[in-house]
């Protein structure tokens, strides 16, 4: 099996303010891969609580879309995965 | 174990082997053994960290719940290092290896530890087939007989909280807690690492009760956080898991409390999201240096509070 590479899978941040916006978060989770990096699960998602979650290449910019349309702001915490891969091990030691 | 750089990641390989020349090279403090294998068939190392002796307490600290989690592991064995290098030296960790027993499990899922370095760098679980699915793996810290599967997981074999068939149905959770359970009468703390989102939370995370200790353990955690941002200035928020995060059954740290274990934290460290899973090497050193001395302060007060 090929490793899995992450060129141009990008890490997004959202924090919810209100049960209709953690609903469009629910609703985003259905139609998209996502992988949430916190809080573990959807169903843990509440207003107010940050939501740090992982998208495709393939999937990123509809999400953007999606979440500009909505009105939700967001941020991009990593905007290219594989880069902050191949940036992890940075002790020259190696 | 001289020469093996403890401000990189190591694979498993180098973290088995490094088990095996730890506890050799320090005989007097460190011995090795074995509670199980992985589902892949891979040995569960233990290590004992202590001068020898009887009837001492002892602490029992887990790492590489979550295969992603990469600085988790590292914090075992900078622990284990910093112990080992600072007995005789340091009158703290003297004392405390002269009066405790230390119980370091470096990685706990090893089959998903070894996945993220082979195939997928993000995965979370372990790598056990589920009946009737295709998706692979249960969230062993979804797996233990703490509300098993009532909140904050997930009965779906696809899903990343997935609790899996059974309470301790993962051959490394059960391997986790049969030694937990056989020791029980000498550990008095159970702590698990994990990352991120820099936080130390106690129980209870599968329900929104406290515990009868909870203002014992909200001011060990509150101390113990200050400990820790003495050194960097980073911030922890400290509390139960059901009231400082969210809540969710199945977890170590509710199971080894309910098992007796009154000292029982899961540590969260760095960061809080610029880098996520991804931490950068630079930052092991920092970020094990100043959750060494929050685990030095909790190990203190187990030895002075039994």
């Amino acid at each position: 099996v090929q490793p899995h590479t992450f060129h141009g899978e990008k890490v997004f941040r959202v924090i919810p303010q209100n049960e209709e916006e953690v609903e469009f978060i629910k609703s985003l989770a259905t139609n998209i891969q996502v992988d949430f990096w916190f809080p573990d699960s959807v169903t843990q998602i509440r207003p107010a609580l940050q939501v740090d979650f992982r998208v495709e290449f393939h999937q990123a910019l509809d999400v953007q879309s999606l979440l500009a349309q909505k009105g939700m702001k967001y941020e991009v915490l990593i905007d290219n995965l594989e880069v902050a891969l191949e940036r992890e091990f940075d002790n020259n030691a190696r | 174990a001289i020469g093996y750089n403890y401000e990189k990641y190591n694979n498993w390989d180098m973290i088995a082997a490094w088990t095996a020349s730890i506890a050799a090279e320090n005989p007097e403090l460190v011995s090795r053994s074995q509670i199980g294998t992985s589902y892949e068939g891979r040995p569960m190392y233990l290590l004992k960290v202590g001068k020898s002796g009887s009837n001492k307490n002892a602490i029992f600290m887990d790492c590489g719940f979550h295969a992603r989690e990469w600085i988790s592991p590292a914090f075992c064995q900078w622990f284990v290092k910093e112990a080992v290098n600072n007995y005789g030296i340091d009158s703290e960790i003297t004392n405390l290896l002269n009066n405790l027993d230390f119980y370091i499990l470096p990685v706990l899922n090893i089959d998903g530890y070894v996945y993220t370095w082979t195939n997928n760098r993000m995965w979370r679980k372990t790598r056990s087939k589920n009946a009737n699915s295709s998706c692979i793996g249960t969230d062993p810290n979804r797996n233990f007989n703490a509300g098993w599967c009532t909140v904050g997981a997930s009965n779906r074999p696809c899903d990343d909280t997935y609790c899996g068939p059974a309470p301790e149905s993962e051959k490394e959770t059960k391997a986790l807690a049969d030694f937990i359970r056989s020791k029980h009468s000498v550990i008095k703390a159970y702590l698990t690492i994990h990352s991120y989102s820099q936080m130390l939370l106690f129980p209870y995370s599968y329900k929104n009760s406290v515990t009868k200790d909870h203002t014992e353990l909200n001011s060990l955690a509150k101390a113990a956080v200050s400990q820790l941002n003495s050194l960097y200035n980073t911030r922890y928020t400290y509390g139960s898991g059901a009231a400082t995060i969210y809540l969710a059954a199945g977890g170590s740290d509710d199971w080894a409390y309910d098992l007796g274990i009154k000292y029982s934290f899961t540590f969260e460290l760095r960061d809080t999201g610029r880098y996520g899973f991804v931490l950068p090497e630079s930052q092991i050193q920092p970020t094990c240096q100043e959750t060494f001395l929050a685990v030095k302060y909790i190990s203190n007060y187990v030895l002075n509070n039994p």
